[in-house]
Parts: structure tokens; C-alpha cells; sequence
């Protein structure tokens, strides 16, 4: 399973959730207008938070964030 | 399996409930307007709550929480 | 596999059936109306009993409870 | 594999047969009118009867008992 | 796998055949008229047969049992 | 994997082939009409041969036996 | 994987060729018209040979023999 | 993984290739007009070559051989 | 995974490259007009180069070489 | 699960980022118009970033990069 | 999963990327117009790099190279 994040802004920012007993921060990845990123769900990541303005393709649908 | 949450006010918050025999508030996650966050089920999370209104993309479709 | 169950009105009610031999109520998560809820069948809860009005999401559809 | 059973009336039973040589009544859960209950087969119920007016939402479409 | 047969009159009878080198009749369930039974093959059935007036819902579609 | 046999007539005659090496009758089961046979493919049976007038439902389409 | 054959005359024959280094002739079937065939790939049979005019039913469609 | 070959002239062969680092001629199965064999790719089979005036079904549409 | 490959000309070949970290020529395979080859991707055979007029039929769809 | 990258314009880069606990930059692949990369997830790339103005075939859709 | 490409022109390279922590080019393979090439991921392959006018059908569509 991955997700396609499209950056509409600059300073848009992914951020990968630690799987586990604990959910913290475990990495940042910063997107500016234009660039993208294709995540993974992984043994590490087992949720993302985005903030900024961007297209978020997933199998549920292209979601916008940001507005 | 995962969802998508697009949080459609500031606020909103995603409870992770733990796996096993009990049933607890395991990470709570709280997201401002514009912001998405996606969310698997884990070996530590088997259900979801949501409080506030946001959009919740599922594979039986899309769901408004918050009305 | 998960279901999705949004509360229409305050004091639904979600009850996870115990898996295995016998059938007790293992857990109950109380909604209030708006609040959205995401469960998985799992180890511990291998049916699930909703009292209240309620859309409930599944993959046979969208089924209402209460009326 | 999951099916979803709403009460049409008062006193519904969905009764639960074992797994194995045996087929014997497992547990026996009585649903009122609106109420919903999405029950798995597990390792001990290998088949459900239902009793009264009921909703069934199956892989084969939605079937209506008590009639 | 599993089929969901609805009695379309009294004293339908849905007999469980036996997985094996023998075949004998495992289980015969009664149904009255209204009452619906979901069945899963199982490591002790590989066969049904379905005597009396019934709608039987399979895979393959529809099938009425009793004309 | 199962079919679905419908007899159009008295005395239907359903007969299971052995699995390995030989084939044999394994097991013959009769029929009457409007009688429904479920019946999977199993350890012991992978072949089926169908005399008499039924309607054999299977995953290629409704297959008319006896004319 | 199954096939369904329906001779359409007298006299029609199944072949099951052995599955191995060696190919050869392991069960002839035979089947008078109006008889129905359900037959499985197996550990002994990889491939079939059919002679006289016959319905055959396969994932790919519905082929016809003997013309 | 099968195919389904049906002869539209006599003579028509089908020649099993061999899995491996060789590859040879494993097996060659004749057809006269009107016959069909169904194959599988197996341990011993991973190409197949046909000669002849053939309707071959196959998962991706019908090929006619010999043109 | 196989793909079925029927010459169009004589003189087409049919390469099967090599899987491992060399990339040799395994073998070739040459076809007359009209003749069809099924191959499969396999232990040995990672990749094919096709030369020569022929229809390729593939789960990507139909590629016609040599033109 | 691959992805497809066609470069719209010279000095479009793929970067792969490292799958486990840290997230570092594994590979910078460089294309020029006109050239495709199609790149896996694997053992090593969980993530991937792409600047510059390209063209991404997922299994969510298209996405142009770099706009 | 395999990937087809139609060189559209002489000279188009299909590069093989290597899978693991390096990225290297593991083979080069060479088409001229009309030739086609069928290219699984492997072991060894976990990338590909091509160049030239080409064709590159895949699961996500038809992709030209070389523009
Ligand atoms: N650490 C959590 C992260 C998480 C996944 N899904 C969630 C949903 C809600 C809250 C937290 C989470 C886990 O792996 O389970
Ligand atoms: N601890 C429970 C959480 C849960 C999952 N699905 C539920 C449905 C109803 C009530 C609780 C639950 C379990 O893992 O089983
Ligand atoms: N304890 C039961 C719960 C159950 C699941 N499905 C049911 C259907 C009917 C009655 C009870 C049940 C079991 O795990 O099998
Ligand atoms: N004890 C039986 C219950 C059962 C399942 N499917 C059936 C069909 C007919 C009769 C009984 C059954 C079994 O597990 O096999
Ligand atoms: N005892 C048989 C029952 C059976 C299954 N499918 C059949 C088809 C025909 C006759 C008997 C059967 C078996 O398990 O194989
Ligand atoms: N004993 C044979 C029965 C069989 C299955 N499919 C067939 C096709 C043709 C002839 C015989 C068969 C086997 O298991 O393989
Ligand atoms: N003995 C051969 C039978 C066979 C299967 N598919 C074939 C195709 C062509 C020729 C022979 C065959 C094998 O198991 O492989
Ligand atoms: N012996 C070869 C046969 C083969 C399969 N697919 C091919 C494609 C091209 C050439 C040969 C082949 C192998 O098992 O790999
Ligand atoms: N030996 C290579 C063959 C190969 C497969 N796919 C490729 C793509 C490009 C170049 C070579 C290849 C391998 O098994 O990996
Ligand atoms: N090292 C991270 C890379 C990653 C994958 N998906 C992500 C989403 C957000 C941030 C980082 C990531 C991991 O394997 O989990
Ligand atoms: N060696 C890398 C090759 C690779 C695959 N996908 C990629 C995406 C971007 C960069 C490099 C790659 C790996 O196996 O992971």
C-alpha cells in the first residue's frame, strides 16, 4: 500500500507515525510546489499527518489537503 | 487497511482504541482544519473513534462525522 | 474487515462480542450523535451489537439502525 | 466473512450452531426492533438460524426472514 | 463459503452431507416457513441437500428449491 | 468450489469420481424433483458426472442436463 | 479449476492425460447425450482430451467439440 | 493456468515444451478435426508450440493458429 | 504469467533471456506463419526479445512486432 | 508494486528513500525528456521524492509532477 | 509482473536497474524498430531505465518514451 502526495504550496509537510505501542514522530519529509512523494505503509510507519496544500491520491479517492 | 481523515474544522480529534481483550484510549491525534491524516489498523489499534467534523474516506465509501 | 458506524443521535451503542466458546458482551463504546466509529472484527470480538440510531457502513452496504 | 442482521420486530433470535460432528445451539441472541448485529462465522459457529422479522445482508444479496 | 436457504414453507429440511470417503447425512436441520439458515461447507460437511420450498442463496445465483 | 444441482425430475442421479490415480464411483446420490444438491470438490471427489434432467449452476454459467 | 462438459450425443469421451514427465491416456469417461461431466485439474490429470460433439465450459467460454 | 485448443482440421499438434534449463520437445498431442484438449502449464510444461488450424483459448482472447 | 505469440511471417524467434544476474540467450525459438507459441515466465527465463512480424498477446494487451 | 516516471523536461530526479527506522536518501536517479524509469518498492525503498516536470503512472492515476 | 516494450525506433536501451542498497545498471539490453521485449521484475531487477523512442506497456497504461 502506498499513497501519492502531489505538493500544491511550497512547505507542504509528511509526517510518518511510529507503528507500536507508541505514536510519535518519526520522520518529516518537506515538499515544495510541485514536487511529490509516493509513501509506503511500512514496519515503521503505520500512519501519515499532512499539512499544507496538496493532493493526496489513495485508494479511497484524491483527497485535498489544506483548504 | 487504512483510512483518510481530512479534518473539515480545527479540533478534531482520532482516538486509536487498543487491541486485545480491553478496550482502551491507546493515542489520541488531534487535527486543525485542512489537515489529513491516515490511519492503519494495527497490531496495536483495531478500532477508531471520531470526534468533530471531518471527512472520513473508507472502503464503503465516504463518511461525515461532526453533523 | 472493519465497519464503520456513525451515530445519528447521542447514547448509541456499540457492544463487542466475545469470540470463542461462549458469547458475553467484552466491551461497550457509547456515541454521541456525530461521532464516528471504525472496528475491526478481531481475536477478541467476532460479532458486534448496535443499539440506537445509526448508519452503519459494511460491505453489504449501508445498513440504518433504530428505526 | 461477516453478515448483518436488523430486527424488524420485537424478539428476533439469531441462534449461533456449533462447529464440528456436532451441530448443536451455540448461543441464542435476541434482538429487538432496530436493533443491528453483525455476526462473523468463527471457529465455533460454522451456522446461524434466525427467527422473526429480520434484514439479512449476506454476499448474496439482502434476504428478508419472518415472512 | 457459505449459502443462505429461507424456508418457503414448513418442514424444509437442509441435510449436511459428510466430508470423506464416506457420505452419510451429518445433519438434517428443520426449517418453518420464514425462518433462514446460513450454512458454511465445513471440515465435516462438503455437501447439502435441501428438500421442501426454498429460495437458496448461492454464489451461482438464485436457486428455488421445491417446485 | 461447489455447484449447485437442481433435479428437473425423479431420480437424478449426481455420482462423485474418486480423486488419484483410479477413477471410481465414489458415492452416487438420488435426486427427486425439485430436490437441491450442493456439493463441493473435495480430498475424495474431483470429478462429478450428472444423468437425468437438472440444472447445474456453476462458476461458467447454468449448464442444462438430460436433453 | 473445474470444467463442465455436456455431451450432445452418444458416445462422447473425456481422456484425462497424466500430469508428469510422461503423458499418457490415465481414465477415459464416457458420456451418453444429455450427460454432464464436472471435472477438475488435479495432481494426476493436467490436461484433457475430448472426442464427439460435446459443450464444454471452461473460464475462456464455452467451446464446442465435434464439429 | 490452462488452455483450451479445439482442432478445426486434422493433424493439428500441440507440443508441450519442457520447464528448465533445456528446453525440448516434452510431449506432442495430435487432433483430428473437432477435437479439443485442455493444457495446463505444469512442473514439466512451461511453452507450448501449436501447428495447424486451431482456435486457441486462451486468458488473453481467442488466437487462431494457422493462418 | 504466460503470453501467447503468434507468427505473422516466417522466421520469427522467440529469445528467452536468462533470470539471475547474467542475462544470457537461453534459447530461441523460431515460428513459422500461423504458428503459436504460449510461454511462460519461469525459474530460467526472466525476460523475452522478440524479432520478426508477429502478434503478441499479453496482460497489457495486443503488441504487434515488426513493423 | 511499480510506478512509472516518463521525464517531461532534462533533470528530472527519482530519489529513493530509505525503508526502516531512519529515512535518508538511497539513490538520486537522473532522467532527460523523454526518458522512463519504472521503479519497485522493494527491501530498501519505501518512499519515493520526484522534482522536476514528469509524468507518474500509479495505480491511483496519473500525477504530473513539477507544475 | 512484466512490463512489454516496442522499440519505435533503432537503438532504444532497456537498462536493468540492480535491487538492494546500491543502484547500478545490471544490463543493458538493445532493441531495434519492431522488436519487443517482455521484462519481468526480478530478484536481480528492481528498476528499469529506458531510452529511445519506444512503447512501454505496463499496468498503469501505454507510456511512450522518447519524446
Ligand atoms: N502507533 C499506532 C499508530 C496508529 C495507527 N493507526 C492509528 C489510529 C489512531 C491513532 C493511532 C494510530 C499504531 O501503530 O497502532
Ligand atoms: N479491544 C477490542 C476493540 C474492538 C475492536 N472491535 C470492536 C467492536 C466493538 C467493541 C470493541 C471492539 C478488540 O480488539 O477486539
Ligand atoms: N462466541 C461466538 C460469537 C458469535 C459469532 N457469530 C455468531 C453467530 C451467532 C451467535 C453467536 C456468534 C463465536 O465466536 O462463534
Ligand atoms: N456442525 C456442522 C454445522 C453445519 C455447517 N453447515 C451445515 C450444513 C448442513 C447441516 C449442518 C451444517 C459443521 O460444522 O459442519
Ligand atoms: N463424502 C464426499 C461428499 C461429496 C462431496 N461432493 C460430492 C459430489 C458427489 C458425490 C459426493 C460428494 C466427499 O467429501 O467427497
Ligand atoms: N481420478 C482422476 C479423476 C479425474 C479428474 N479430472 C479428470 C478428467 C478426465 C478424466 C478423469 C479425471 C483424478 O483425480 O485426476
Ligand atoms: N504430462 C504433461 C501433460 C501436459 C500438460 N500440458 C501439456 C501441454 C502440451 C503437452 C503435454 C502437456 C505435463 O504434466 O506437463
Ligand atoms: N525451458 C524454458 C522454456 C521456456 C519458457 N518460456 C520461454 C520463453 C522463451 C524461450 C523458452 C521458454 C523455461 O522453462 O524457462
Ligand atoms: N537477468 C535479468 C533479466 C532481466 C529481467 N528483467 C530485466 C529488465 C532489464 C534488463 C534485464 C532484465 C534478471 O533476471 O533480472
Ligand atoms: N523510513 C521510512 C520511510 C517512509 C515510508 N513511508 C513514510 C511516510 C512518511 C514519512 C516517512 C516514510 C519507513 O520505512 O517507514
Ligand atoms: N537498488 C534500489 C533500486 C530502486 C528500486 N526502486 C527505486 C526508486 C528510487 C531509487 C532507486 C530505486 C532498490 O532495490 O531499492
Amino acid at each position: 500500500e502506498y499513497v501519492v502526495i502531489k505538493a500544491m504550496e511550497d512547505g507542504v509537510t509528511i509526517i510518518g507515525l511510529t507503528r507500536g505501542k507508541d505514536t510519535k514522530f518519526n520522520h518529516t519529509e518537506k515538499l515544495d510546489r510541485g514536487e511529490v512523494m509516493l509513501a509506503q505503509f511500512t514496519d515503521n510507519t503505520s500512519a501519515m499527518k499532512i499539512r499544507g496544500s496538496a493532493q493526496i491520491y489513495t485508494k479511497h479517492g484524491i483527497v485535498e489537503s489544506g483548504k
